[in-house]
């Protein structure tokens, strides 16, 4: 995250790959299953011995003997429509909630999230040397219109895609945020509007943040925890 | 610190099974772990190779075959592992190999050799014994002669010759880093004995083979997980942690035309192994480091040492299996970024028919998902277990295994598919011309519970 600070969000998670290094973000939306980006995996037909997912914990490389970590093994990944860019993927055994660990909301299907919805995005990735990649760090950003966005992108942003404004100091996910949530506050709880995916540059004065639209996937997301 | 293990190749979830008229000859010993039945396997010369069942009871019997058609049969039990001792199943040899004990009976230029208990037409003073192997007419080493096995011939003008049994170092070459070696080279090139990829004694190590099935690590054969310059394994001496192994390579012309047929330069499928594109810098825009440089970043990944990987300028690659292409950065404070603004290569089929709305009323005859997979009939239960069928749905015209969308899913119609790993996906059907996702606008007051609540206070937890 680049011009973010270090913050709590209980529903991000760190995802690890076989040597247990963070690769890519994720957000918890229940006790089993992690959303994040199809970006981030080789494939969704494949299992996926040695990657896990680690919880409850602000550190990127918590010690050994930190309590509250949770790390639970990957067991199953399942590819959102084509277009969607997203995957869910289920946790080997349920995460335990606490003060550390939550789940997020989920948006009503296709709700179109207001401009200027307080909003913020969470990671372990690269901060272009602005923060300290050893802990979580959150960055806000408040909602703009597809419209408005698509004046800086020329029509390239499309329906199932959503935008947070830019600052001229630059703000934005980076190397290795890739899954991780776009959260919004409704009243007072924390809504999962959008998930991070690359983008050209990160953090790119004025340019705007583009994330996937979760609201256009609530059913498929619903139907892949019922199923 | 060598197990006993490392005499035999084990066979996953294997069983050997005898024929019914030898049956009686299986030697049952209960009671032993595995090692201890490995053990008094290697010492006993009736064994050749024994199951290990672990349920419902832990049982070790011995046998005195390895799978070959006319004496057991090889079959598939989940609780069982067949473990087979390497001399007999090798196709290959080690050193002279004296130990051979395969079944070649031709010699190198084609004479069928003579029985080792015959005499004629070539008299000499063998005589075969449960212990020198001289069984039948195989080719065997009993003198340790240089030119490894060897038999007398059935022609009487020839008296012997050897079998031109390869070395095992030579039977399977590698290319480029041998990470796709899968041969049964098990010594390292100083002749150290490897270690077990299953075990962790005398080193403790990461590349367990469950982790990494993808890496094929096998028994304790020399194998590549991390993407070294060759193969390599841990050794059974406690004072060596690991050492390279001494495999051929293959002629660079076989390389070559391998290749070619699996790139892409626009977009990357899989891991990225396979991307031959020109994207040069991290998504966030710095530049990559020249593959051939070795400044502000040393690294092992010399073009010249992988050269099928290819390394050239300083473009986005994946030389060692990492999730995605990537490079060495130009900037000192950033050692490596992966390239993950390259698209990955869609694999979604050819779409095979199209739908109007959201499919519900699909009654089309397509019965693949996007990916190609066949789909499950909706009225079975294997490999998935149905929530949604005929009898829940009875009006979704669900005949069959074609693609239907019962539950109205606002993606399209999909099917439970025969993939026991994927229990449901899309079809390979898209949207037809012109229609459109509507979004709604606004929704009034939603409420949320048990969702979205933070402690806000951020100091109490980073203490």
């Amino acid at each position: 995250i680049v011009n973010g600070i270090p913050g709590n969000s209980p529903w991000t998670v760190s995802l690890r790959d076989r040597k247990g290094n963070h690769f890519c973000g994720g957000s918890l939306v229940n006790s089993r299953w992690v959303i994040s980006t199809k970006q981030c995996f080789s494939s969704c037909y494949v299992d996926l011995p040695g990657y896990s997912a680690m919880l409850g914990t602000l550190f990127r490389d918590p010690q050994e003997d930190e309590p509250s970590v949770q790390v639970i093994p990957l067991t199953k990944i399942v590819c959102g429509p084509s277009e969607s860019q997203l995957v869910m993927l289920q946790l080997e055994f349920p995460a335990q909630f606490n003060e550390r660990v939550s789940q997020i909301c989920l948006p009503p299907e296709r709700y179109i999230v207001p401009e200027d919805t307080e909003c913020e995005i969470a990671g372990w990735g690269e901060t272009k040397g602005t923060g300290d990649e050893t802990v979580l760090n959150v960055a806000k950003v408040p909602v703009i219109s597809n419209s408005r966005c698509n004046q800086y992108f020329r029509g390239r942003v499309r329906e199932n895609e959503m935008c947070t404004n830019a600052f001229q100091g630059g703000v934005g996910a980076c190397e290795k945020d890739y899954g991780g949530p776009l959260a919004c506050r409704n009243s007072d709880c924390w809504v999962l509007e959008g998930v991070i995916i690359p983008m050209r540059r990160c953090g790119h004065p004025g340019q705007p943040n583009i994330f996937i639209r979760v609201s256009v996937y609530v059913d498929w997301i619903k139907k892949v925890m019922e199923m | 610190y060598r197990s006993p293990l490392n005499d035999f190749q084990r066979s996953e979830g294997r069983e050997l099974v005898p024929t019914s008229w030898n049956s009686n000859l299986v030697q049952m010993l209960p009671n032993l772990n595995l090692e201890e039945c490995a053990s008094r396997c290697s010492q006993s010369l009736d064994c050749r190779a024994f199951n290990y069942e672990t349920r419902p009871t832990v049982s070790c019997k011995h046998l005195p075959w390895v799978a070959d058609r006319s004496n057991a049969e090889v079959k598939r039990n989940v609780n069982c592992d067949l473990y087979e001792k390497k001399v007999y199943v090798r196709q290959c040899i080690v050193g002279k190999g004296e130990d051979y004990r395969g079944k070649v009976f031709t010699t190198k230029s084609g004479l069928t050799c003579q029985q080792w208990w015959s005499k004629f037409p070539h008299d000499h003073w063998w005589t075969p014994t449960a212990s020198n192997g001289l069984e039948l007419n195989y080719c065997r080493n009993p003198d340790g002669d240089n030119i490894g096995p060897w038999c007398y011939t059935t022609d009487p003008e020839r008296r012997y010759e050897s079998c031109n049994i390869p070395q095992c170092k030579d039977e399977v070459c590698i290319t480029c880093n041998g990470e796709d070696y899968r041969g049964q080279v098990d010594h390292t090139a100083s002749g150290k004995e490897c270690q077990r990829w299953d075990q962790q004694h005398p080193h403790q190590h990461i590349y367990q083979p469950e982790k990494y099935p993808d890496k094929s690590l096998d028994d304790n054969y020399c194998r590549n997980p991390d993407a070294s310059p060759v193969p390599w394994c841990y050794t059974t001496d406690p004072l060596v942690e690991r050492e390279n192994c001494n495999i051929s390579k293959c002629p660079t012309v076989q390389v070559e035309k391998r290749q070619r047929s699996s790139f892409t330069t626009n977009c990357f499928r899989g891991r990225g192994e396979d991307y031959r594109g020109k994207i040069n810098e991290t998504l966030s825009g710095i530049p990559c480091q020249k593959w051939n440089a070795q400044y502000p970043h040393e690294h092992p990944f010399y073009p010249n040492i992988y050269e099928c990987k290819g390394l050239e300028e300083n473009y986005c690659r994946n030389p060692d299996g990492s999730e995605a292409p990537w490079c060495f950065t130009s900037v000192p404070e950033m050692r490596t970024a992966l390239c993950l603004q390259i698209k990955r290569c869609a694999d979604d089929i050819e779409a095979e028919d199209c739908y109007q709305e959201n499919g519900k009323n699909y009654r089309g005859a397509v019965r693949k998902t996007r990916k190609g997979v066949t789909c499950q009939r909706w009225n079975v239960n294997t490999p998935h277990r149905t929530k949604i069928n005929p009898l829940t749905h009875p009006e979704a015209n669900l005949t069959e295994n074609y693609c239907r969308n019962p539950d109205g899913d606002q993606h399209g119609p999909w099917c439970y598919t025969t993939d026991p790993k994927t229990e449901f996906d899309y079809c390979a059907i898209k949207q037809c011309a012109g229609e459109k996702v509507s979004l709604t606008e606004q929704i009034e007051r939603v409420e949320f519970s048990e969702c979205g609540k933070r402690e806000d206070r951020i100091q109490s937890i980073l203490r």
